[in-house]
């Protein structure tokens, strides 16, 4: 048996928005530890990792480990019947094949209930071994939501180089170029203004932007985001979301040959 | 000419 409540219902529907795009079926993870979710796109270049923690839900009850095959366009149907403000429950019995979510408006006169069939997903898991990154940009997420969407007006990749003279997001197109450098900068009203560029050494890859733009999808759930770099490695563009867990989009780079 | 890796050359599977 799994119950799972929690009372930012909205938070969910932003997590489905921020995927949903990358992956179309994937296998929600529920065990003691929480809520969990790693999938690859279709061309296998792009992996995300979701972690809801079970100490962010209301109510949480996993009985035991179980995973739930399901197609995200579907479930971003059902989620979007609920009311921004509600409160959603996530349900299923052992060995059912659907889960049902059911919503309840914050003053509780509404209560629905949406069934859903689940599927039989074949997915790989992948271990992703802990790594010393040469550089993190933490910066804010519309500011790199921008920097993506100009540059992909322009060309298809972008060159992320840091040095110490800052960060530079780089591309070239058929109707020109463009460079965007952002300078550290700490003197800011509000922290999450910040940009802190940590750098061991320098580094300088390079990312085809439709992914980074799609993992931009992501960012009504920070106003940071956390961008970790190594050379030989794929990049990780990471959305913390508040006081539950994570959105990390892992993206193997661009290499010459 | 830039070729497109994949995330499966860097983390295998469990």
């Amino acid at each position: 048996m799994l119950e799972l409540r929690l009372v930012q219902g909205s938070l969910l529907k932003k997590v489905l928005d921020a995927i949903k795009e990358l992956v179309k079926d994937a296998n929600f993870d529920c065990s003691t530890t929480g809520f969990s979710l790693q999938a690859m796109d279709s061309s296998h270049v792009a992996l995300v990792s979701l972690l809801l923690r079970a100490e962010g839900f209301e109510h949480y009850r996993c009985d035991r480990n179980l995973s739930m095959g399901m197609n995200l366009d579907n479930m971003a149907k059902m989620l979007k019947c609920s009311g921004n403000d509600d409160i959603i429950t996530i349900k299923a019995d052992d060995g059912s094949d659907s889960v049902t979510f059911m919503f309840e408006s914050p003053t509780q006169d509404k209560i629905s209930d949406f069934e859903m069939k689940l599927m039989d997903i074949d997915s790989e898991h992948l271990g992703i071994p802990e790594a010393e990154y040469h550089a993190i940009i933490r910066m804010p997420s519309a500011e790199f939501a921008k920097i993506c969407r100009d540059l992909a007006s322009i060309g298809d990749t972008v060159v992320i180089s840091v040095s110490k003279e800052g960060v530079k997001f780089s591309t070239r197109g058929d109707i020109g170029a463009a460079n965007v450098v952002l300078r550290q900068n700490t003197t800011v009203d509000k922290p999450e203004e910040a940009t802190i560029i940590e750098m061991n050494e320098p580094v300088s890859l390079t990312f085809a932007l439709r992914y980074m733009n799609s993992f931009t999808k992501a960012t009504p759930l920070s106003n940071i985001v956390t961008i970790s770099l190594s050379s030989e490695l794929p990049v990780v563009v990471e959305y913390k979301i508040a006081e539950m867990g994570y959105i990390r989009f892992y993206l193997a780079p661009k290499i010459e040959e | 000419v830039n070729a497109q890796r994949q995330i499966t050359s860097f983390f295998s599977k469990t």
